[in-house]
């Protein structure tokens, strides 16, 4: 049967606060080695996400706050979806990752290209 | 037959170069909208990588120059290599691109866990 964004995503999702200093965000990349974080609020819902390239750009234009950095509205998919839907929307923002919610938006999981080229590979060995 | 990493690279790749300041290489990947910069020397060989999350990283460490954030130990491909080859290497060392190299050390193409996905997702269909 066809792959779906559930069958591959990482369920440990690391995030990051709203109110997060630009340093501990890229704290928390460095330490878990990892190039995205979404940004949830108190209720725990997906408020942004944050990758190291918002950082580079932080660098770049000399932004120095999380709120000047981060990308509000959320490319993001459901866990049903399948993997080729998933890929041709990232494809399409040029995005290598997207947060996975349910239908309260909660962050459920996160999927990027990173796991995709894995699996399917592993999956053909 | 087989994909190979000649197949699914990308032919023209930015560089940096050992001199450049942290701004500039910020800069390049930011106007490019890329996360990854083979690092070339004055005889266009490879002498190293940066990407976005080295970058990260100079803002967690208070890091100033490219000579302290650049991996000079590069993971590199040959155009003749199986994606599934590449694809179990970059899994080993948990990076998501490898610059493409010949015989003299030249870089010929760049190949990230993007291309492959959306290569091997859109091949399937
Ligand atoms: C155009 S991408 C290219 C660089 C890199 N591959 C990446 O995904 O961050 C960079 C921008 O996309 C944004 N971005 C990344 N993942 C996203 C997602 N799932 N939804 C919306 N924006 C996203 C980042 O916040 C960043 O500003
Ligand atoms: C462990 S990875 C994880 C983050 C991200 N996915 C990436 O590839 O940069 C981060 C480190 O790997 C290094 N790196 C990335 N691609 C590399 C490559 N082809 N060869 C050697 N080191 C590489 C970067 O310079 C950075 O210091």
């Amino acid at each position: 049967r066809e792959l779906r964004a559930g069958d591959i995503m990482s369920r440990n999702v690391i995030t990051a606060k709203p109110s997060d200093d630009i340093k501990e965000v890229a704290l928390k990349l460095v330490e878990k080695g990892i190039d995205h974080l979404p940004v949830v609020d108190e209720e725990g819902k997906l408020a942004g996400i944050v990758t190291s390239w918002d950082l580079a750009r932080a660098i770049a234009q000399d932004k120095r706050r999380l709120e000047e950095i981060m990308t509000r509205r959320v490319i993001v998919a459901f866990e049903n979806e399948s993997i080729d839907v998933v890929v041709r929307r990232m494809a399409q923002h040029n995005i290598s990752g997207v947060p996975v919610v349910d239908r309260m938006n909660n962050v459920i999981g996160i999927l990027t290209t990173d796991d995709i080229s894995r699996k399917i590979v592993g999956g053909r060995t």
